[in-house]
């Protein structure tokens, strides 16, 4: 365990966290893509199979739990809960997710370390991680201006994984052998998407004005 | 043929 990655969890944890508060105190997720937290649901559902087959460390199974815990009870939030659900807005958050659950299932059958089962569903979250963010990043651009939870939300689910990486780049040079190609692009190409988000999180946050997507 | 390491991150 090395700060980046340990500071990589923390933020991640606070994203959800922040989250769950606001859906749990407010009661409204307004802003908020289901699309996007049901593929997070997903996305930890297939990457911790082995949580109860492999034990790594006490750390590493109760952060699984939560993040399992987390991601499906946000959807449970915002599709049962009788007052947050009405604050749903289905009718903006449209983004047809099967075209990239799809793509990410082809990915994984191809390229991947090890073509068994847990090896492919685990590079199936990976891929669909990086994407994972694309309801939530379209919903924000068509609803315009965001309440700042949720671009607190975005920004450290963003901030996250671009600590991942430092923490690749840092096993890379100090343990031997440490080579993780699908990961390591995967990691990148989700930075990067959020990439034009940090931008304008950046400046509103500079400027101290209200965090406006544009068209 | 080399396994893959274990899957130590979240």
């Amino acid at each position: 365990m090395n700060i980046f990655r340990l500071a990589g969890d923390m933020t991640h944890l606070a994203s959800v966290l922040v989250l769950l508060l606001k859906i749990h105190t407010i009661k409204s997720c307004a802003g908020i893509s289901l699309k996007t937290q049901e593929l997070y649901a997903i996305v930890f559902a297939t990457r911790y199979l082995d949580i109860f087959t492999d034990f790594i460390s006490l750390y590493n199974t109760i952060m699984k739990l939560i993040f399992l815990g987390s991601s499906f009870s946000i959807v449970w939030y915002i599709r049962q809960h009788k007052i947050v659900r009405r604050s749903y807005d289905k009718d903006q958050d449209t983004f047809r997710y099967v075209f990239i659950v799809l793509p990410c299932i082809f990915l994984a059958l191809i390229i991947n370390e090890k073509f068994t089962f847990k090896e492919v569903m685990w590079t199936f979250s990976l891929y669909l991680e990086a994407v994972a963010i694309l309801p939530q990043l379209v919903l924000l651009q068509r609803t315009r201006n965001i309440d700042n939870l949720t671009g607190q939300y975005v920004f450290l689910l963003g901030a996250y994984r671009a600590l991942y990486i430092l923490n690749w780049i840092y096993r890379y040079f100090t343990e031997p052998h440490y080579i993780h190609w699908i990961p390591w692009i995967a990691g990148i190409v989700q930075t990067l998407l959020y990439g034009d988000f940090f931008y304008y999180y950046f400046h509103s946050w500079k400027n101290n004005k209200k965090l406006q997507l544009p068209a | 043929e080399i396994e893959p390491l274990p899957k130590d991150e979240l």
